[in-house]
Order: structure tokens, then sequence, then C-alpha cells
């Protein structure tokens, strides 16, 4: 069973993932907006914009102790893991097939945004393996926790802090799984696997950034701070 | 060294 502290940061944790998320007026573009390469280049940026602010919303509400930690560790933990957190939103948008049409006009508009075929094939074999977990929502609250709470990103200065952090974090998933799908004694490993998937994600999207930059797109100062691009 | 944005959206009041 979770101990009393541990379905209280649970329950933090949900509530701040579920209380931030992109706001309904990026998504509701995705409809709208022409369908140019160009067009599909900017929509997305604009929702990666958004994803980071997302994120550092929900991190500033974890409880166990993000906040405890010094700005030049958090804001290295936000930049090692914004991009695996995004694309572990973004699979839950596939998963949950969200109102009107709008996975089909995302997925189309990602395949149509210049990011060359070879990312676009792991990419979306990723968002399948998630949808094939059919997680919970405490699941992913929990897993985008994990995600950031990595004591293994660069310049991190207090990485047993981090650790200890990470270890609640997945103290608590490992029961939530147990109880939530006590006949999948894997669900928990799988889990975790999705991690070592999203490493490799990060890293096909430095590529992608590259490949990018070199059709001279331009991302805004924020992306360029959290993508480390120049 | 320029203002870091994430900075200033992490030490902004949560929820803003």
């Amino acid at each position: 069973e979770l101990s009393q502290d541990q379905q209280t940061l649970l329950t933090y944790v949900l509530d701040a993932y579920n209380k931030h998320r992109i706001p309904s007026d990026i998504s509701k573009k995705l409809l709208q907006e022409q369908y140019s390469r160009e067009e599909n280049f900017l929509l997305l940026t604009e929702m990666a914009t958004s994803h980071v602010q997302v994120l550092v919303e929900f991190t500033k509400n974890i409880p166990a102790g993000f906040q405890t930690l010094d700005h030049e560790d958090q804001i290295a933990l936000l930049k090692g893991s914004a991009v695996e957190a995004m694309f572990l939103r973004s699979a839950q948008s596939f998963t949950k097939k969200l109102p009107h049409g709008h996975t089909e006009m995302l997925e189309e508009r990602i395949r149509k945004s210049g990011i060359s075929e070879e990312f676009i094939v792991p990419m979306f074999n990723f968002y399948k393996s998630i949808r094939e977990l059919q997680m919970m929502q405490e699941e992913h609250a929990l897993l985008t926790a994990i995600t950031i709470l990595s004591p293994d990103r660069p310049y991190i200065r207090d990485q047993q802090a981090v650790e200890q952090l990470q270890e609640a974090m997945l103290e608590v998933l490992r029961k939530v799984c147990k109880l939530k799908h006590p006949q999948e004694p894997q669900h928990f490993a799988r889990l975790l696997g999705r991690l070592t998937e999203l490493r490799t994600l990060h890293h096909h999207h430095a590529e992608m950034l590259e490949s990018w930059r070199m059709s001279d797109h331009k991302f805004n100062p924020l992306l360029c701070e959290i993508w480390d691009v120049q | 060294e320029e203002p870091s944005l994430l900075k200033k959206l992490l030490l902004a009041p949560p929820n803003s």
C-alpha cells in the first residue's frame, strides 16, 4: 500500500500535472492554421514553447523538494529533461485521441513540417509504444516527474539530492503499478523502459534541430536556451 | 551573459 506521505505526494504530482497543460487556444490552431510546411513548423515551435512553460510550472509544483535544490541545478534539470518531458506529454495526446480530429491533424502537421523521415519513424514508434501501455494519468504524472529528476543530466552539482527525490517518485510509481496493474508484474519495468527510449529520442531531437538550422529555421529565445541552440 | 529566461520562469510565483 502507499504510505500517507506517498499518497500525499501522488496527489500533489497528479494535481500539478492536470493543472498545467497546453492551452486549448494553441491546440485549436491545429485545425485552423494553413497547411504549409512553414506554417506547420511555426505551429510546432509554438507548441514546443508552450510545453516548456507548462513543464516549468509543473516542476515548480512538484512537492518532493524540487524547490529546495539550488537554482543552477533546477535549471540544469529542466534543460536536461525538457525534450523528453515534451515527447512524453505529446505521446499522451496521441494516446487520448484529442477531440475534433486534433490528433490526426497534429500527426499530419508533424509529418509535413520539415522533419526528416529518419526522425519521424522513431517518434511515432515511441507514441505507439506509450499508447500500448495504456498508462493512467498518475503514471504519466509520475513518469514525467521521474524524467525531470534524473540525476545524470549534465552540470548537476548536487546529484545525491536529485537522486533522493527521484527515488521517492520511483517508489511511488512502483507501488501504483502494482496496485493498478496487478495482472501485469512487468508493467513498472516497461514504464522504465520508456525512459531509455526517451533518451534515444532526445538524441534524435538534437540532430533534428541541426537539420532545421541548416534549412535556416529560427527558434525563439526560450527554445534556444532550453535546447542549447545558438 | 544573457539573462536566463528559464530562470525568470522558475523564479516567477507559481501559476503565474
